[in-house]
């Protein structure tokens, strides 16, 4: 038997910091690397 | 291995619900293929990301055991650290027991604005932070699963219908045939892409790539200079990062089409374009390191998504 678990598409974080008007601010605060995750030597 | 590092991807949108504890403790946590610790705020945690969560008291539950060691996580732009436990995690009706736990005391502030209280990693154990076993790991451990893999549904149109199996595949969720793709790496759900075209020419990875297939990232991230190439073929104009287009076109944007294993994987502008009232329309090809390219959400919306444990390969069907 397989075990589900139902995922919510919730609002993201961009969307929530825009409604804000806080967006451009995070932005420059953090800015995004994708790649931050993924350790060179293991990829 | 060392600290592992984790994305503040603003865009990430789609999260489940688990359980921790006796009693049970409910989270948020987003399913991420990218990454291999499970970990959520504690009652300990004072930061701001902290303090618009859910966060785990290990006092109120009657199975939660301290395993004393440190846990820190590194993101891009800051980090969590905290410590491990042990408990029963319960996930789509599963009683995982025995659950080594992060537990943060301190997050990056940028957490505060994410939906999801914590991170569930679906990863190889040999990634995870402090050598913690993985949940699905012990699943299969346990014999709680079926089969040695769990499979990922992600639906583009509604707030609902996206789905994480565990213990097999759907059919429900794909239509056509699977194609099957060995690993390059049993890290990281990792994959060899020959080759990126658009109308038939090669704009990016000529030669072959490395790939990996990740819930965590939202978008289609590969190099610099490939998805520079890429959104150009395809009509966009970079402001800020974000690569604009004019929401009225979509229907005439080209395909751009993932060579995998002798294998096309086609994704249509209508996939690859976001529409959000606030900046109009952006594709979701976006900026990443130097060679290796990440296989997000756009890409998963796309194509059932199978991660097999029992032959290390990660299946592909039509969603």
């Amino acid at each position: 038997c397989l075990f589900q678990v139902p995922l919510e598409k919730g609002k993201t974080a961009r969307e929530t910091l825009e409604e804000q008007g806080l967006w451009e601010e995070y932005r420059l605060k953090y800015p995004y690397n994708p790649m931050a995750k993924f350790e060179d030597s293991f990829a | 291995v060392g600290g592992e590092s984790m994305t503040n991807d603003a865009d990430l949108a789609y999260y489940g619900i688990i359980s921790i504890g006796t009693p049970p403790q409910s989270f948020k946590v987003i399913f991420d293929t990218g990454s291999s610790n499970l970990w959520i705020p504690s009652i300990y945690c004072n930061s701001p990301a902290c303090n618009n969560h859910d966060k785990f008291n290990p006092s109120t539950s009657s199975t939660f055991r301290n395993n004393g060691h440190a846990l820190s996580i590194h993101y891009g732009t800051g980090s969590m650290t905290g410590f491990l436990g042990y408990d029963t995690v319960t996930v789509g009706g599963l009683a995982v027991k025995n659950q080594i736990i992060g537990l943060s005391e301190t997050e990056a502030p940028f957490m505060q604005y994410m939906r999801a209280d914590g991170i569930l990693g679906l990863a190889y154990p040999r990634l995870a932070a402090s050598g913690a076993t993985p949940v699905f790991d012990n699943m299969m451990s346990e014999n709680l699963v079926n089969q040695d893999m769990f499979s990922v549904y992600l639906s583009s149109d509604t707030q609902r219908g996206s789905v994480v199996t565990f213990g097999g595949i759907d059919p429900n969720h794909y239509s056509g045939s699977i194609s099957w793709i060995p690993l390059s790496r049993e890290l990281y759900w990792q994959i060899t892409v020959d080759s990126v075209t658009v109308n038939g020419e090669v704009v990016a990875c000529n030669g072959g790539c490395q790939a990996i297939v990740d819930t965590g990232t939202s978008l289609i991230v590969g190099p610099q200079s490939s998805i520079s190439n890429i959104n150009s073929k395809v009509g966009a104009t970079n402001h800020n990062g974000d690569y604009l287009v004019n929401c009225n076109s979509i229907a005439q944007m080209p395909d751009v089409i993932f060579h995998i294993h002798g294998e096309t994987f086609t994704i249509p502008g209508s996939a690859y374009v976001r529409q959000s009232h606030s900046y109009g329309c952006r594709t979701g090809f976006g900026n990443g390191g130097d060679n290796l390219w990440i296989l997000g959400d756009v890409f998963i919306r796309q194509y059932y998504a199978i991660f097999s444990r029992a032959q290390n390969m990660v299946g592909l069907a039509t969603a």
